[in-house]
């Protein structure tokens, strides 16, 4: 509904108050003085009387804060520097204003109505910046919202009691809003978006210092998947346009950073960022499989007679945060799956397989992927359990024969090529750092090689490794070991395959590669 | 085997108003607070000056090698940053103290074994912040006096 | 093949953590001391 009259006026008079009062010297340490004599205005002229003119008057002030940086960035006549110091002048006293009324609003310990105040501004804020991106389009500018959003995020984690006490909301409500204004449903904002989820005081509170350390994390994870979702189908085209490759590099360095100070995060979360990274990514996805916990040592693959099985990490099963069985729809064929894993029956499951996993014929787009992801993992993690049940671990000989075995093997046969990519590349998402998961994988994509029954099998089953290798680094370790291992094991007549020698220089590759892995 | 994503119209228009923002990228200066001295501009380091920061950039050891001017100036014009916080670091280590009340700093000559006001008063060069803030005006220039 | 991450201005070999001088998806180069916010003691805000 509109605005009652004259509020907008008023509202106007009280920002340009506020902006005189916060910048003039008496305002006070942390402008405490200045607010104390701001709120008896905003009482004087019946701002807060009602939740909803306090929510028209937050409307209003950023609206207005808006208008003023598009006049500001229209005016050309500064150098950005000026510029910006003429908007964040207004912006930086309206945050201020922001964070001073969400620590004293309600009583000092009751931390609900301070979250309610800053989920209801943030929810303006996002409103507002939405509404104008859809409006403005082409011409929408980030540099409001940004300054807003970052000096709001700086205010609420200044080291103080009060806030400190509610940091896990204020980092939710944060979170909220972004998830909001993900990419892509605000794409002209995308830039500021990864810079805000990438700033030190987020990481730093999101991965490193909420008090139950890890409570950040699945927050993170759905903002870092929010990004790959958008840049899933830009990424798919090898020419990338220098916008798409800025980005594509700046996500590549928030996930360097991540895999440098928080490994463990990557591994945890390894599940659900794959299934949302287009397959073509090799490199990206390659950095997120690299990551190993820091106080695991991995021995080095290029070892000479390497006993995987002899090490004692290789028992351990990895955190997978994501529930991936649960991925496993219909529930029907859930059931049966289950079943069939359970006693080989309906005996029809195997010949129907193909048709859960296939959903259309467009080439390119003709399978679930996250239901084939969730399926090999599943059936992995259950031929895991069902070995360590009979008491021994997965090894080239205790993974065969087996229901499990039986449904892989299914798949490498009866999947077309796509579909057959898209099989390997869930197995071979799962070579990572010494565990359960990588061991049995690397025996499977092994076994899967050795009893193929056509040389195309095994010649797509080289290319998804190779193509992980002969990208720039980082590799993963249960990568390495698994390529080794095929080049290296005799049994597998690696370099009898005619694929191996059918170009010279794929032939001088292999050699390469096989120099420095021998 | 994938190829190409087909794009869809509402990924034509992400890529479009990708496109847009991407001519006006947060520099980073926007997400820090304002520098009231020393605001970071925006134009490069011309070509001529070494382009890679050098490293240990940040750590304290760097910081104690600077002179006594030097740190002086960082603590007085980037007040507020982690550089203000290292350069008093090494001020102290030069036995620079910080005085709360004058908010100012002077230099103690040996460390006394108990603090009298006396003692405080005695040994140390005075640092005139007033004098101090008058010649920043006019130029900036150190001047020390004994006190008796 | 991807490009070399050694290249994209993050030290890797770095002992401490890089997130606290990160400075922005598309800098070159980690922030700068000066760059930095930091809760100095409330004396030292003299200005």
């Amino acid at each position: 509904f509109d605005d009652p009259p004259g509020l907008r006026e008023k509202t106007e008079y009280l920002l340009r108050e506020w902006v005189s009062m916060y910048h003039s010297p008496a305002s006070g340490k942390d402008s405490t003085k200045a607010f104390s004599a701001f709120v008896n205005q905003m009482h004087q002229q019946g701002i807060l009387k009602t939740d909803d003119l306090i929510t028209r008057f937050f409307r209003i002030c950023t609206e207005l804060c808006v208008d003023l940086c598009y006049r500001a960035l229209s005016e050309q006549a500064h150098t950005p520097t000026l510029t910006r110091a003429k908007c964040f002048h207004t912006l930086d006293a309206f945050v201020r204003l922001i964070a001073l009324l969400v620590k004293h609003s309600g009583d000092a310990s009751n931390a609900v109505t301070k979250i309610n105040l800053l989920n209801k501004v943030l929810g303006i804020v996002a409103g507002v910046l939405l509404q104008d991106h859809e409006v403005r389009h082409t011409e929408f500018q980030q540099l409001p919202y940004h300054r807003i959003f970052n000096m709001l995020l700086l205010e609420l984690n200044a080291p103080e009691q009060i806030l400190e006490a509610i940091n896990y909301q204020i980092m939710t409500a944060f979170c909220n809003a972004l998830h909001v204004l993900r990419p892509s449903k605000a794409p002209g904002f995308v830039y500021s978006w990864l810079e805000l989820i990438s700033h030190r005081i987020f990481i730093a509170r999101m991965l490193a210092m909420l008090p139950q350390q890890k409570q950040g994390w699945p927050m993170y994870a759905q903002l870092l998947i929010d990004l790959f979702k958008f840049l899933a189908p830009f990424l798919r085209n090898a020419e990338l346009p220098k916008y798409t490759a800025l980005l594509y590099k700046g996500c590549l360095r928030v996930l360097l950073v991540l895999l440098h100070d928080f490994p463990e995060f990557l591994c945890d979360y390894h599940y659900g960022f794959c299934d949302v990274i287009p397959p073509n990514c090799i490199q990206m996805r390659n950095l997120i499989l690299s990551a190993f916990p820091r106080n695991m040592r991995l021995p080095d693959p290029f070892t000479p007679n390497l006993k995987v099985d002899m090490l004692t990490d290789i028992t351990q099963p990895p955190r997978i945060m994501t529930n991936f069985s649960a991925m496993i729809q219909p529930a029907t064929f859930k059931k049966d799956l289950d079943s069939y894993l359970k006693t080989r029956s309906p005996v029809t499951f195997l010949s129907e397989l193909r048709s859960h996993l296939q959903v259309s014929q467009e080439p390119g787009q003709r399978y679930n992927t996250a239901l084939m992801n969730a399926l090999v993992l599943y059936v992995g993690s259950q031929a895991i359990a069902y070995i360590h049940s009979k008491g021994s671990t997965p090894s080239m000989s205790t993974i065969t024969h087996s229901s499990h075995m039986d449904i892989f093997q299914n798949l490498v046969v009866d999947l077309d090529t796509e579909g057959r990519y898209l099989f390997l590349n869930a197995i071979a998402n799962q070579l990572r750092y010494p565990n359960s998961h990588t061991h049995y994988f690397s025996c499977t994509l092994l076994y899967l090689f050795a009893e193929a029954n056509t040389e195309a099998m095994q010649e797509q089953i080289t290319r998804v490794l190779l193509e992980r290798l002969i990208v720039n680094r980082p590799h993963p370790w249960g990568l390495l070991i698994t390529f080794i291992d095929l080049i290296r094991n005799p049994s597998f007549k690696f370099w009898n395959h005619e694929f191996v020698h059918c170009a010279p220089e794929i032939e001088k590759l292999f050699e390469s590669v096989a120099r420095s892995c021998m | 085997p994938l190829g190409p994503a087909i794009m869809t119209k509402d990924h034509l228009y992400q890529q479009t108003m990708m496109e847009s923002a991407f001519h006006h990228l947060p520099h980073p200066s926007d997400s820090e607070r304002l520098r009231n001295y020393l605001p970071r501009n925006q134009c490069p380091t011309p070509p001529y000056h070494s382009q890679v920061m050098p490293s240990h950039m940040d750590s304290l050891d760097l910081f104690q090698r600077l002179s006594t001017e030097a740190l002086f100036f960082i603590f007085y014009y980037q007040e507020g940053t982690k550089a203000q916080y290292l350069a008093a670091k090494a001020l102290k280590r030069q036995s620079w103290r910080f005085h709360t009340k004058y908010m100012m700093w002077f230099q103690r000559h040996e460390e006394p074994k108990t603090i009298t006001d006396e003692y405080e008063l005695g040994t140390y060069i005075y640092f005139d912040y007033e004098k101090w803030g008058q010649r920043k005006k006019e130029g900036f220039t150190f001047e020390y006096r004994y006190l008796e | 093949l991807g490009s070399d991450l050694t290249t994209l201005g993050l030290n890797l070999n770095s002992p401490e953590n890089l997130y606290g001088t990160f400075q922005s998806p598309w800098a070159e180069s980690p922030s700068r001391p000066q760059d930095i916010d930091f809760h100095v003691p409330q004396e030292y805000i003299t200005n």
